[in-house]
């Protein structure tokens, strides 16, 4: 390893980060979590510490770029030179640049997060039959509007489990119109546009308006790039048209004709011995996650490595399974020293009984009664800090419980949170994944639901798990997603744009119901994942933000349910 | 039909910074990663210092280090790769 002259490092443990702008071969959340991971990879070896900030200058400023991106040290379109990163620094110094004229993926080829659909944000399964066909790519087939979309599993015709692909004709990402979809056409200069444009623009970056009219509404986003989207030549971004015509003859695919270096290529209009507009095919592309944790090596303080083997190595290569070299991490204690406390590996997991009797689920139908014997060690680095959205959040017994796979984190009045928490330990009956929980004021009972049925607990008694149909919800309510107390004896449950108001004692929900959320509680969104109360607040959660009401039904405030909420 | 086929290739508009010679990729390669520029600030002439700049990538990459510009050594450069230079003043 080497470290750059003078043995450049940061003065200071708790460092910090701030992503600049997003790639539009990726969703957001893939990104940052690209980043985040990243970032783990020196935290596991060394007593840094990483936060990312989301405003003001970070220590790390991280951008994506293509050619020119004022710096001085342009990149060089497809290939070649990926990313470029500054050691420890004020300014620039410290800051990681990532080449946009890339195509960037997790390392094997598109990594396509699905939106909306049933999927729950699921990755696309490439391939996935439907209707007998294999697919490799997105498609619009099946589909009178035009957007493209993925199953999730292998087999959509057993499954049908979906979700929408990006396109800009389902979200944009950047400008100022909160991701708004594209509107087609819209005027920019007085000029009709039917597609994304990169026209008025000189870094290339792919947008549209949000409006019909950009000169009159100036709103705008970046389009996401599709799954066909052509990598460089000149059309980046542009999807493949197929078929199109190349020297006289058609092709129905990407091809290689026509290239000495085999590359696969397509046309990205029609004809492209008229119009000459092509670009390079999606390929496996490049692992954020692996190019990000080499950048930021330098941006520690590490110089390249001679040992191929090793991250700091200058040349780009996927590895499936990554783990830092004894090169690398040499290299980093040098500058930092070890990481102090326990050893980063994390316990493994190991089931201990201290009753011959293993505990057993009961089946759906049973009704039983039954105290937990078994002890359990969760992984202790399970952090609530890192948990982007909780499956479920409520407060029991005046602690605010954050709810995620299996664990839970309590939030005590002091404003600290303790945890990870084994469901299982606690509540046995419940599924790994619960949807939402309230506890009920008059009794004490807990209500627990997840999907299609609920559980009430009375201490260590369970009742359940019975059919949600069976408090008088719609059989074709998919999951009851948050719960608010409304005086004695009513409780508020909340689906997407609909609530109903349970009448907890008759077990039964009020006639006149469902109502909709956005009229009742207006200014919060209507597709709120998780809805609770908290010290007389109403709480309504999206992705990592919640917006909060008060009692007067004002939203007062919005804020991040990890820091304002956790204290991360 | 077994006749060899006729390959035609074809000059793809911004495509070109790609058809470089490999003569002109290394020369490029060497300025670009630091190798050509210290050399030349000890005053060495270039025909020297570009087979001693070889030498120094191919000892960096882990190449023998013959100091010309052979296939292993072209085939590197063309590697997708970090754009931090390997060598800096």
């Amino acid at each position: 390893y080497q470290t750059f002259a003078g043995d450049l490092k940061w003065n200071h443990k708790d460092v910090t980060y701030r992503i600049l702008n997003y790639s539009p071969d990726m969703e957001a959340s893939l990104i940052d979590d690209a980043f985040a991971r990243a970032f783990k990879v020196w935290n596991d070896v060394t007593p840094l510490t990483f936060t990312r900030l989301y405003e003001g200058t970070a220590d790390i400023m991280i951008s994506f770029g293509k050619a020119d991106h004022g710096d001085g040290y342009p990149f060089d379109g497809t290939d070649g030179l990926l990313a470029h990163a500054y050691p420890p620094g004020e300014g620039i110094q410290g800051d990681a640049h990532f080449d946009d004229d890339e195509y960037w993926t997790l390392g094997t080829g598109p990594a396509i997060q699905t939106r909306y659909g049933n999927a729950d944000g699921a990755m696309c399964h490439f391939p996935f039959l439907f209707e007998g066909i294999s697919y490799k790519t997105c498609t619009t087939e099946g589909r009178t509007d035009g957007l493209p979309w993925c199953a999730t599993t292998a087999d959509y015709d057993k499954d049908n489990k979906f979700g929408f692909c990006p396109s800009e004709l389902l979200f944009t990402f950047g400008g100022n119109s909160n991701e708004a979809p594209c509107v087609f056409p819209f005027v920019f200069q007085g000029v009709k546009y039917d597609s994304c444009t990169t026209d008025g623009r000189t870094d290339g970056y792919r947008w549209c308006a949000t409006t019909a009219n950009f000169d009159t509404d100036s709103q705008y986003g970046f389009c996401p790039n599709r799954d066909t989207a052509v990598i460089g030549g000149n059309s980046d971004g542009e999807p493949c048209q197929f078929p199109f015509i190349f020297l006289g003859k058609t092709y129905t695919s990407c091809t290689s004709d026509g290239r000495g270096d085999g590359k696969l290529w397509c046309g990205t209009t029609s004809n492209y011995d008229t119009d000459k507009k092509w670009g390079f095919c999606p390929d496996r592309g490049y692992s954020l996650f692996l190019v990000a944790a080499h950048e930021f090596g330098h941006v520690l303080g590490l110089d390249h490595s001679n040992i191929k083997d090793a991250l700091m190595y200058p040349m780009y290569k996927y590895v499936e399974d990554f783990s830092l070299h004894s090169d690398d991490i040499k290299g980093i204690q040098y500058l930092y020293g070890p990481k102090t406390g326990p050893d980063p590996t994390p316990p493994q997991p190991k089931t201990t009984n201290s009753s011959p009797i293993m505990p057993t689920r009961p089946t759906p139908s049973e009704t039983t009664a039954f105290v937990s014997t078994t002890t359990h060690v969760v992984d202790p680095s399970q952090d609530a800090c890192e948990i982007k959205e909780f499956d479920a959040i409520t407060e029991i017994q005046k602690e605010l419980h954050f709810f995620k796979d299996g664990h839970y984190w309590k939030l005590s009045s002091t404003g600290k949170h303790k945890g990870p928490f084994l469901v299982s330990e606690k509540w046995p009956a419940l599924p790994a994944v619960i949807n939402t929980a309230f506890e009920d004021q008059l009794t004490k009972k807990i209500y627990f639901f997840a999907e299609k049925q609920f559980w009430v607990y009375t201490g260590n008694e369970v009742l359940g798990p019975r059919r949600i149909e069976k408090l008088g919800l719609p059989s074709n309510l998919e999951r009851v997603v948050g719960a608010i107390q409304r005086g004695k004896g009513k409780v508020l449950l909340f689906n997407g744009e609909n609530f109903w108001r349970l009448d907890v004692k008759a077990q039964l929900i009020d006639r006149g119901y469902p109502q909709f959320t956005g009229s009742a509680f207006g200014g919060v969104p209507i597709d709120s994942h998780d809805v609770f109360m908290y010290k007389g607040f109403f709480y309504f959660c999206r992705e990592s933000f919640f917006w909060r009401m008060n009692s007067r039904k004002q939203v007062d405030q919005v804020a991040y349910v990890k820091y304002n909420l956790l204290k991360c | 039909w077994c006749l060899p086929l006729k390959s035609v290739y074809v000059t793809f508009p911004g495509d070109v910074i790609k058809k470089m010679t490999d003569i002109q990729l290394a020369d490029e390669y060497l300025k670009r990663y630091g190798y050509i520029d210290v050399l030349q600030k000890s005053g060495m002439q270039s025909v020297i210092s570009t087979s001693k700049a070889l030498k120094k990538l191919q000892k960096h990459l882990g190449l023998q280090e013959t100091g010309t510009l052979d296939k292993r050594t072209i085939d590197a450069m063309k590697q997708p790769r970090c754009g931090v230079p390997d060598i800096r003043n």
